[in-house]
């Protein structure tokens, strides 16, 4: 564990209170892709399987696993159910086959090992890497976003781009240790996220509306 | 065993 992982994974963690705390005051989950949400379900669910197989990391990373796992199926129950009148599909319509069919594909051709759980862990990175993409093409559809909801893409942004100096860090102190399949994965997510920091930087951050020039 | 299958990370 390195600072820069745990200010990711801290960033992680408060991108979802912000989440939830969006709905929950709001009561409502309008702007809020259920695809992408429900992709992180997937991701989470295909990635952690390890914390039935007995290989334990620590306390943390099992603590974390589990919230993870389980904020994702309550934010799905909260705007399946709970809040299920605020939310739209007519803008949710990017297409979630576009997304699992290469990334299952990419995960049974690159994988560490042609094995069940590891090739869903590949596949789990993978569609991690896009799992975003309903939600800022939903962004791009309306053209502008509540201040809060940009708030949670933007600490879910630094979360993925600081894993980027942690393998640096990690490569320089573990003799050259890498792992390329998070990486390559790590480094695409991160760059879909540069538009959206353009717009947050120069607009949410100085005290206006996040709106897309027409 | 590399780093890479530990999957240490989250």
């Amino acid at each position: 564990m390195n600072l820069f992982r745990l200010v990711a994974d801290l960033s992680h963690l408060a991108s979802i209170f912000i989440l939830l705390h969006k709905i929950q005051t709001t009561r409502s989950c309008r702007g809020i892709s259920i695809k992408t949400q429900l992709l992180y379900v997937l991701v989470f669910v295909t990635r952690y399987l390890d914390l039935f197989t007995g290989d334990f990391v620590s306390i943390y990373n099992s603590v974390m696993k589990l919230f993870f796992i389980g904020s994702s199926c309550y934010i799905i129950y909260l705007m399946r159910i709970k809040y299920k009148p605020t939310n739209d599909p007519s803008i949710d319509t990017f297409r979630l086959e576009y997304i699992l069919g290469p990334t299952a594909v990419l995960a049974l051709i690159f994988n560490y090992k042609f094995t069940f759980l590891e090739v869903l862990w590949a596949f789990s990175i993978y569609l991690e890497a896009v799992a975003i993409l309903p939600q800022l093409f939903m962004l791009q559809r309306t053209g502008e976003a509540e201040t809060i909801t940009t708030h949670y893409l933007a600490a879910l942004g630094i979360y993925r781009g600081l894993y980027i100096p942690n393998w640096i860090y990690r490569y320089f102190t573990e003799g050259g240790a890498i792992d390329p399949i998070a990486v390559v994965a790590g480094i695409v997510q991160t760059a879909l996220y540069v538009d959206f920091f353009y717009v947050y930087f120069t607009k949410v951050l100085q005290g206006q509306k996040f709106e897309l020039p027409a | 065993v590399p780093a890479a299958e530990k999957h240490d990370e989250l």
